[in-house]
């Protein structure tokens, strides 16, 4: 039997970066999160420096960290709501009842060897009414989608910045390796009675540690 | 794009060479949002007497490389030369979109080579 052909160089270069296949085409209608920007350009900034002969490698650079998020991690995740679109309309809000909303992250491309150090839920309302103001106090539940106990309860006093909240620990277990799809359930409840709001965004960002890309500092002076 | 090799061989003493990698000529500038490439860089150049014995950084030492190199100048046929490796090398990070539409930062080890050493 014929051997099977060698990889050519760019997917034996793909391999090698730790990428099953090449991505098709970039999504023309998804902009890159500035958070996104901001850690890479950080990031480059000092693998910059880092190459020059004034600073020390090890000084100036800890390899596998994320220093802005401030957690061990060499891939850094941005993953979008995938349950945004076929998310219905909410019923007016009646008898006091605010809606649920129910996200949807895609993380099959997660391997299992990759270690989560941070999964950020990152969500933005909005006033249902425009009238309504943006200050006011809520909270907000999270829970596993379908039936479950409220894994995560957070306060919310304004709707104008983006509400983050960290599920490691409480909807994902600290050890535990990606699941393939995380679903989960969002409560926005007023404490006092105000309007409902609206979920108009929500993302995850995801920070693993893969060790296979690691190695360890410079070995230990003899 | 890749600085040519000296005489077509390895002609010359052991010192970094450039060596940028293009991703718009492997075809992934699609799907790479940034950088646009990067400087790899490699190495070549003999190790014999006295490249040898001049370190990155300018400190003479006295190593296995050396050793060989001196070897080599008193028997050529004994153990042959040493090899001009890298001695120090950074790290890059890529910014792509993956198969689900993720944005996605890796930070990758290794992979810019900043000064060449005889080993």
């Amino acid at each position: 039997a014929r051997a099977p052909a060698a990889p050519g160089p760019a997917a034996s270069l793909l391999r090698a970066l730790g990428l099953s296949d090449a991505p098709r085409d970039a999504p023309t209608s998804r902009p890159v999160p500035p958070v996104m920007w901001r850690l890479f350009r950080r990031r480059d900034h000092q693998e910059a420096r880092a190459g020059s002969r004034r600073t020390p490698p090890a000084a100036a650079l800890r390899p596998c960290h994320v220093e802005e998020l401030g957690v061990a991690g060499n891939i850094v995740r941005h993953v979008p709501d995938r349950g945004a679109a076929a998310r219905r309309p909410e019923p007016a809000s009646a008898a006091g009842q605010c809606p649920e909303w129910t996200v949807v992250f895609d993380l099959s491309t997660v391997e299992p060897a990759e270690r989560p150090s941070q999964v950020r839920l990152e969500l933005r309302f909005a006033a249902e009414e425009a009238s309504a103001g943006m200050a006011g106090s809520w909270e907000l539940s999270v829970a596993r989608a379908g039936s479950g106990p409220v894994l995560l309860r957070q306060a919310v006093t304004a709707l104008g910045t983006p509400v983050r909240a960290e599920l490691l620990g409480a909807a994902w277990a600290r050890n535990a390796s990606a699941p393939r799809s995380l679903r989960l359930t969002l409560a926005l409840r007023p404490r006092a009675p105000t309007v409902c709001a609206r979920l108009t965004e929500a993302s995850l960002l995801l920070v693993t540690l893969d060790p296979r890309l690691c190695h360890p500092l410079a070995r230990p002076r003899r | 794009e890749a600085e040519p090799a000296v005489g077509g061989g390895s002609g010359g003493a052991c010192r970094t060479r450039r060596l940028y990698v293009s991703f718009r000529e492997v075809g992934w500038h699609r799907w790479v949002i940034a950088p646009r490439g990067f400087l790899a860089n490699y190495c070549q150049g003999k190790c014999a007497l006295p490249a040898a014995l001049s370190e990155p950084g300018g400190t003479p030492a006295l190593n296995h490389a050396v050793l060989r190199a001196l070897m080599h100048s008193a028997a050529p046929g004994a153990a042959g030369l040493p090899c001009c490796v890298p001695a120090r090398l950074s790290p890059i990070s890529v910014l792509f979109f993956d198969n689900n539409d993720n944005v996605v930062l890796r930070h990758y080890e290794d992979m810019v080579v900043d000064e060449c050493g005889c080993r």
